[in-house]
């Protein structure tokens, strides 16, 4: 079983791996190969939990999270809670090569990103507008919310905390395996 | 979620991970995806590991981290993900998720918390004996 190169990835996502593994046949090096296999799922939506139009948040709007590590020198380039700008794992690249840092987060991030020559682009799509309206139709369920009011099991926000109220948190059971990291 | 690991002929390790995160997350929100050690963790003296699932929880134990630690002291690809699943499993019994790990030698295992409907996690794998990607498929 073991030989190398090799390329490994979570879930079912053959593109991917195969992005990785040419960019290896091609003479580049592991970071290029991760970065590119990770990029083939943000181009393609990987099961819609990965790239842009997935996801939405709370206000319907898809926020990106990424992060490339090299092995050999522990560098390391992160970005979370990125708007508005599709290849994630290209601006987590950018972070490790041109910053001193570790992980930039939220719009600072974007206008990092922007500053990078990333391309600014609204990052919603006609699944995300979807699962945010049906959402909103149920009552906001499933929300991540507890101890607050009014009750989040039941209706949308805008919420206050309650601490008075400690009404069970929302049964794990109901959580939904297509919605993760 | 993507998570991957790439180790090259040479024994470098490289690891990166991408994702849009929770769905109906509160804004701001981030998993763990992107944060080193959670997400991913790399480490060529030792190899690389990537997680996916529900992030709120698993990055509080650091499980790529602590992966790639265990194969430091040699443990196996497949034994040091399901270590670094049950750790999380005695606090969270029905979490969501799932663990990758590689070591220097191309050795590579995954682990997965069985839950109702989650029974099985699926990987990709390409070496030069696949010479293109394979499906795996670990029992949780």
């Amino acid at each position: 079983q073991a030989s190398l190169p090799l390329v490994i990835n979570t879930w079912h996502f053959e593109n991917a791996a195969s992005a990785a593994w040419s960019s290896l046949q091609m003479g580049g090096s592991v970071l290029d190969a991760v970065e590119r296999g990770c990029a083939q799922c943000e181009l393609e939506q990987c099961d819609g939990s990965v790239g842009f139009g997935g996801s939405p948040d709370e206000r319907g709007e898809s926020t990106l999270d990424a992060m490339i590590m090299n092995g050999n020198t522990m560098e390391v380039g992160a970005v979370g809670d990125l708007r508005r700008v599709k290849n994630a794992v290209g601006v987590a690249r950018a972070v490790m090569e041109y910053t001193e840092h570790t992980f930039i987060v939220g719009e600072s991030a974007t206008i990092f990103a922007q500053n990078m020559g990333f391309k600014s682009e609204d990052l919603s799509a006609n699944q995300s507008i979807a699962i945010f309206s049906k959402w909103l139709q149920s009552n906001c369920q499933p929300n991540y919310r507890k101890h607050v009011f009014p009750d989040p099991s039941k209706s949308c926000g805008p919420y206050k905390p309650n601490a008075k109220s400690r009404q069970p948190k929302h049964p794990k059971g109901n959580f939904d395996p297509s919605s993760h990291d | 979620t993507i998570g991957m690991i790439v180790i090259g002929k040479n024994g470098h390790v490289a690891a990166a991970t991408s994702t849009n995160g929770a769905t109906h997350k509160i804004p701001g929100r981030v998993g763990d995806s992107p944060v080193a050690g959670a997400g991913a963790y790399a480490d060529s003296t030792a190899g690389g590991a990537a997680a996916t699932g529900d992030g709120d929880i698993m990055m509080r134990f650091l499980p790529s981290f602590l992966a790639v630690d265990l194969m430091r002291n040699g443990a196996q690809p497949t034994a040091a993900c399901e270590m670094a699943i049950s750790r999380i499993k005695k606090y969270y019994p029905d979490f969501f998720g799932a663990v990758i790990c590689a070591n220097t030698t191309g050795g590579y295992g995954a682990a997965c918390n069985k839950r109702p409907g989650f029974s099985q996690f699926p990987f990709m794998v390409v070496n030069p004996q696949t010479n293109k990607p394979q499906l795996h498929k670990v029992d949780c």
